[in-house]
């Protein structure tokens, strides 16, 4: 494993945890979309499928199981707890999610590596993933208050794609992987959807000021 | 083996 798949790795475990620990310590999901955190439920029970059938690495099987169990206890926080699900701005996260789950369904179908069925799902998580985050930007979006651990969060889920990208540079200059264009253009769609987001982020976090992102 | 290297990212 080259340095760009570790970091980009303990990036998006760095981002989970920053959401934990808003739920956990603040007892909020103010500014966090259910929408999205419905879609990587998805994203990852469709895509950790495998767990059950190949072995790879202790690191593989238990990044997944993180994953999986964290996603889930996400969502279920946000729908059940209490107190968090109180927290939750259900009139301003309203992006039809699942209106981007049937064209990425569809197009897994028609543009796959192999026509199987863990192939079919492996591919549509890549697909849904690179999309996912669109429901969380259009909240952000309306947010008047973005707090830090809400603006961390998005960060670190977008630079772990972005690292990816670099993963797979490498992979290819280095190790000479084969040419996998699909993860490629995902993550690249992935990344890129976030530009606007980071441009903003890295502005106010230069001048020391509160996020926002214009309306 | 070729699944597997596209596999054994997360």
């Amino acid at each position: 494993m080259n340095v760009f798949r570790l970091a980009g790795d303990m990036t998006h475990l760095l981002s989970i945890m920053v959401l934990l620990l808003k739920i956990h310590s603040m007892k909020s999901c103010a500014g966090i979309s259910l929408k999205t955190q419905e879609l990587y439920v998805l994203v990852f029970a469709t895509r950790y499928l495998d767990i059950f059938t190949t072995y790879f690495s202790f690191y593989n099987t238990v990044m997944k199981i993180v994953f999986l169990v964290t996603s889930f206890s996400i969502v279920w926080y946000m729908r059940h707890h209490k107190v968090v699900r109180q927290t939750y701005d259900r009139d301003q996260d309203t992006f039809r999610h699942h209106l981007l789950v049937i064209p990425c369904f569809l197009l897994a179908l028609l543009i796959n590596h192999r026509f199987t069925v863990r192939e079919v799902l492996w591919t549509f998580s890549l697909y849904l993933e690179a999309v996912a985050i669109l429901p969380q930007l259009v909240l952000l979006q309306r947010s008047r208050n973005i707090d830090n651990l809400t603006g961390n969060y998005v960060f670190f889920l977008g630079a772990y794609r972005g690292l990816y990208l670099f993963n797979w540079i490498y992979r290819y200059m280095a190790e000479k992987s084969q040419l996998r264009w699909i993860p490629w253009i995902s993550g690249l769609v992935q990344t890129a959807l976030y530009a606007d987001f980071f441009y903003y982020y890295i502005k106010s976090w230069k001048k020391r000021e509160k996020l926002q992102l214009p309306a | 083996e070729e699944d597997k290297e596209e596999h054994d990212e997360l």
